[in-house]
């Protein structure tokens, strides 16, 4: 289904041969509309839209091959789609390499607000890396929440991965001893399935830290939920401002939330998104793509 | 807007961004503007928000469910919402509150599905001092809330929390299997559930909406609980909800403990939105 700033384009556009400030007006306020209810933040639809009117007023007449070979004229509605594609997707950045499978120890810690997903995506994360030839560890390291070790522990017996757990009751200890175990069994990634916390919880931001000194991450993965309204932007500069981050996981995309907080969480933060996860089960996570996102986000 | 003279363009250029940054339904945030606009001078547009923020909210109390029309204990409250948004902490915390009231209170764990369900919740029912009715994991959660409702009617029990799975109002499956939850308990015990409650995270965004929308065509939603309140987010989309869906705010969750639930002051919320 067409949003309704690309069905406005196209009644706005029809029959014009090129592009004004006049003609671009209504197409616009309909895309921002979108936007805004797709929970972009404000500033970012601005620019974006301003990006989009430039990639319009300054573009070339183009030609495509149409029926029986003839060389025809794109419609300005549909070179209007496509600058919204293309100015998405450049916004989005380009399709992140994924986190490859790949032999050797190393640390992958998984952290953000409470019930993003940190932990069902260990998991997947887990999987995935399996499946590539690795041999991961997973490691319990959230010590608060009631039955998060035993969650962990199903998920791992789950995809037959080893899930390391206990030893302290301090999170930092337990990711300490879980490396020094991965080192002498020889296995590849160990992945943190943190606790959530809030950004501004000192007490928790300062476990972060102690978890990094005590297993330095070779990858840091901020854990997102898509359906994220503008807080977004101050939640990702907040942990982003602590932790060095690596990529991010947006979660719950099986929903038919836009997902527009992506956009502001990358703008924010440059981070590249490295994985989406689209379901429960653990198979359900995979590689980024900004085509698939910036459809969704323009509707 | 402290020390504006006037409320020129930029300065309703900034009152549009907070509004649009505070997560309201996009048709709530153009009725504030409106407000704004309206209001003549810089110094008044707070009040002005305020007061028709407070409007909004309370134009949805009284809405049938709000005070359960009970032939007699138990009284039943379903517990729904997307992944992740609380409903089981929040289970936990309602228990703790009902009893510090003196109420006898079950809890059922109708999550039969997530890794470790019953096992969080059965940490909390601890917490708060109330037994847990338990089903096998992968069992049918109907079956667990028909359970629930039989013990509380044999035991004469106050007060029963049903906690549901996590579920995405996309999964039509599992919007159908919520609406045989909420009948089968209807079945035991006519006029149940009395009070269906929507755990929201307040970090979410227009989603919100959906997500009241979809639950209550499914289930009734008759109230929201608006957990992580203690977050940044401020959880502005509660007032798309209430002009959009009808629904009232009855809870918020304002930490991870067994005190951090407290019942929804409309006022106290509406200062905040708009400090
Ligand atoms: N539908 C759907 N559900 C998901 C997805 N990812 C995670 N979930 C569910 O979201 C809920 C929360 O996931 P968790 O992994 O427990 O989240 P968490 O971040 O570890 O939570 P805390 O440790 O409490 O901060 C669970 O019910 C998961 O099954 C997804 O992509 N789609
Ligand atoms: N800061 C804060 N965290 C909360 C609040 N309410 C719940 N949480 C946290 O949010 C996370 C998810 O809570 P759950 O109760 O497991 O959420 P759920 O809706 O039952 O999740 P699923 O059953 O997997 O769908 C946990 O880490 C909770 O401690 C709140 O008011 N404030
Ligand atoms: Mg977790
Ligand atoms: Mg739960």
């Amino acid at each position: 289904t067409l949003t309704r700033g690309f069905r406005e384009a196209r009644d706005r556009l029809r029959g014009v041969t090129s592009f004004s400030e006049d003609n671009l007006a209504e197409p616009l306020r309909e895309i921002r509309m979108s936007l805004l209810e797709a929970d972009v933040d404000l500033t970012e639809v601005r620019t974006f839209l301003d990006a989009v009117k430039q990639r319009c007023l300054g573009s070339e007449v183009a030609l495509r091959t149409g029926k029986r070979g003839k060389r025809q004229r794109v419609s300005l509605s549909d070179r209007f789609t496509k600058a919204c594609y293309e100015e998405l997707c450049q916004l989005l950045g380009a399709d992140a390499e994924e986190v490859a499978p790949r032999r050797g120890a190393r640390t992958l810690m998984l952290l953000g607000l409470q019930g993003t997903g940190k932990t069902s995506s260990a998991a997947k994360l887990a999987l995935h890396l399996k499946k590539g030839g690795e041999r991961p560890l997973l490691v319990a390291a959230d010590v608060h929440r009631p039955a998060a070790i035993e969650q962990l522990r199903v998920l791992g017996a789950e995809i037959e991965v080893e899930v390391f757990h206990g030893g302290s009751s301090d999170a930092a200890e337990v990711c300490r001893l879980a490396v020094a175990h991965a080192a002498e069994r020889g296995l590849d990634s160990v992945i943190l399935d943190t606790a959530g916390r809030l950004q501004i919880d000192e007490n928790l931001m300062d476990e972060l830290d102690r978890i990094a000194e005590a297993a330095p991450p070779d990858l840091s993965l901020l854990v997102c939920d898509a359906m994220m309204g503008r807080e977004a932007v101050n939640v990702a500069r907040g942990f982003a401002e602590r932790r060095r981050l690596d990529g991010l996981v947006l979660t719950k995309l099986d929903g038919d939330s836009r997902g527009g907080a992506a956009l502001a969480i990358r703008q924010a933060t440059g981070v590249p998104i490295r994985f989406i996860s689209v379901g429960e089960a653990p198979d359900r996570l995979e590689p980024f793509q900004a085509e698939g996102l910036a459809s969704r986000i323009l509707g | 807007l402290h020390g504006r003279r006037e409320l020129d363009a930029k300065t309703l250029d900034e009152i549009e961004n907070l509004l649009f940054g505070a997560d309201l339904g996009v048709r709530t945030a153009d009725d504030l503007l409106g407000i704004a606009r309206d209001a003549g001078s810089p110094d008044r547009v707070k009040e002005r928000l305020q007061a028709r923020a407070l409007e909004i909210l309370q134009a949805t109390e009284g809405e049938p469910g709000s005070d359960p029309e009970c032939g007699g204990p138990p009284r039943v409250v379903l517990v729904v919402g997307v992944n992740g948004s609380g409903k089981t902490t929040t289970v936990g915390r309602l228990a703790a509150l009902a009893r510090t009231r003196g109420e006898r209170v079950l809890i059922a764990a109708a999550d039969t599905f997530r890794a470790a369900a019953i096992d969080q919740l059965a940490v909390w029912a601890e917490r708060a001092g109330v037994e847990l009715v338990r089903g096998s994991p992968g069992g049918d959660p109907a079956a667990v809330a028909f359970d629930a409702v039989e013990a509380a009617l044999a035991r004469g029990v106050d007060l029963v929390l049903v906690d549901t799975a996590g579920r995405l109002q996309t999964h039509a499956g599992l919007m159908d299997e919520l609406t045989k939850i909420s009948r089968v308990i209807g079945r035991k015990l006519p006029g149940a559930p009395h009070e269906v409650l929507l755990v929201l995270d307040a970090n979410t965004g227009q989603n919100a909406i959906r997500q009241a929308h979809e639950f209550s065509r499914a289930v009734g939603v008759t109230g929201i609980v608006l957990a992580k309140l203690d977050g940044t987010a401020k959880g502005g989309v509660v007032l798309g909800i209430a002009q959009e869906v009808g629904i009232p705010v009855r809870f918020v969750g304002i930490g991870e403990g067994l005190r951090d639930l407290c019942e929804f002051d409309a006022e106290a919320f509406v200062r905040a939105l708009f400090a």
